[in-house]
């Protein structure tokens, strides 16, 4: 069924539950996380299951970051001035971002910006 | 993103979103995609956050990302966040954090600490609407007892509305898209008329979870930019997500 420009114009679909068909594109793992275990651990299962594809998303943002600053300094102040940051935030989000960064092998400071996106997002 | 929370004829309250994003950040000419949506497909996870082995609240998420935008306290009540755009917005918030005004909250930091340590709709309710914030965001809130379903428009500092169920005078929902209630969206991204369109042809007497993903299967409410669709039923703990994709003919946005 096309989608012509707006103003709306499809049909209110039906019957496409359960997922099915191209718009339906997988389902989703499930993971546990443990509150009663340390902060800097809590994800460490998870972060090493994903490591390749939380490197590419990070990357991806890199590279457009790099798009508006060719000069990679965007970049640079990320990895040298938002580490610094992962201090200032409150018990447990701190220690968790650590966690994830030691797992994944990632900058500190470029973890923290995925983890303060929205904020720097919403302009 | 698009999130409603929906009351059927026996007081069943439902909670669903589609969550969209990574709007002009990088468009792949060969897939005919946003760039930032096929990263995030692969992150993304749901989560089953539990203490003494017991699940305290589920999420849908994106791995490394510790806050959280879409989430359940099963029989208690369910929460999903929505972007909100400002001028005044979360930028502003960073530069007073980094000058040493730390009196906000991360906005996904918030709904995280909701998540975990509000233990009633009505504490939950208290706590999106009253904290500073260094970001603006539209909290979409559902409970477990008849009438409990609202829309938080905040800005950084205050709350502007809550927007709440009133059956009594047929408000059977509540839906939010990326706008304020009291405006219109913008006539190239509006969502919000034909997500509501769908819920009025479904009826309050035949909602229902897979009533719901037939709405948010329906263009545009998806788009090019919605990543997962997540459904919950709060009273049952029902907590299903997916992956989505919306392959050509499909507007961008």
């Amino acid at each position: 069924v096309a989608q012509d420009l707006p103003p709306y114009s499809e049909e209110c679909r039906k019957g496409t539950y359960p997922p099915h068909g191209p718009t339906f594109k997988g389902k989703i793992p499930w993971y546990t996380i443990n509150l009663d275990s340390a902060p800097h651990k809590r994800w460490n299962q998870l972060i090493s299951d994903k490591k390749v594809e939380v490197t590419n998303l990070i990357q991806a943002i890199k590279n457009l970051a790099n798009d508006f600053f060719p000069s990679g300094k965007l970049i640079e102040l990320v990895d040298k001035h938002l580490a610094p940051l992962v201090d200032t935030l409150p018990f447990p989000f701190n220690e968790e971002i650590k966690g994830i960064a030691d797992v994944s092998g990632l900058p500190l400071g470029e973890v923290m910006f995925f983890n303060v996106f929205y904020e720097i997002f919403t302009v | 993103c698009t999130s409603l929370v929906a009351e059927d004829t026996t007081g069943k309250l439902y909670h669903a979103r589609n969550l969209d994003f990574g709007l002009f950040l990088g468009w792949d000419i060969k897939k005919h995609s946003w760039e930032i949506p096929e990263y995030l497909r692969p992150l993304t996870v749901n989560l089953d956050f539990q203490r003494n082995n017991k699940t305290i609240f589920k999420s849908t998420n994106f791995a490394g990302y510790v806050g959280m935008l879409t989430g359940m306290r099963p029989g208690i009540f369910t929460l999903t966040m929505n972007e909100r755009f400002n001028i005044d917005g979360g930028y502003i918030g960073i530069i007073e954090w980094i000058l040493g005004k730390r009196d906000g909250f991360w906005m996904s930091f918030l709904t995280r600490s909701v998540l975990e340590n509000a233990t009633s709709y009505a504490q939950a309710k208290d706590q999106l609407t009253n904290t500073k914030m260094l970001a603006p965001a539209y909290f979409i809130l559902g409970g477990n007892r008849s009438g409990e379903g609202c829309v938080i428009t905040r800005s950084r500092k205050a709350c502007l509305d809550v927007w709440e169920l009133d059956l009594k005078h047929g408000s059977w929902y509540v839906l939010e898209t990326n706008y304020d209630r009291w405006k219109d969206p913008l006539f190239l991204d509006n969502r919000r008329t034909p997500a509501m369109k769908c819920l009025n042809e479904t009826t309050q007497k035949k909602i229902s979870l897979p009533a719901i993903y037939d709405v948010l299967s329906t263009k545009p409410v998806l788009n090019k930019l919605t990543t997962y669709t997540t459904l919950m039923e709060v009273s049952s703990g029902t907590f299903e997500a997916y992956l989505r994709d919306c392959p050509d003919p499909c507007i961008p946005w």
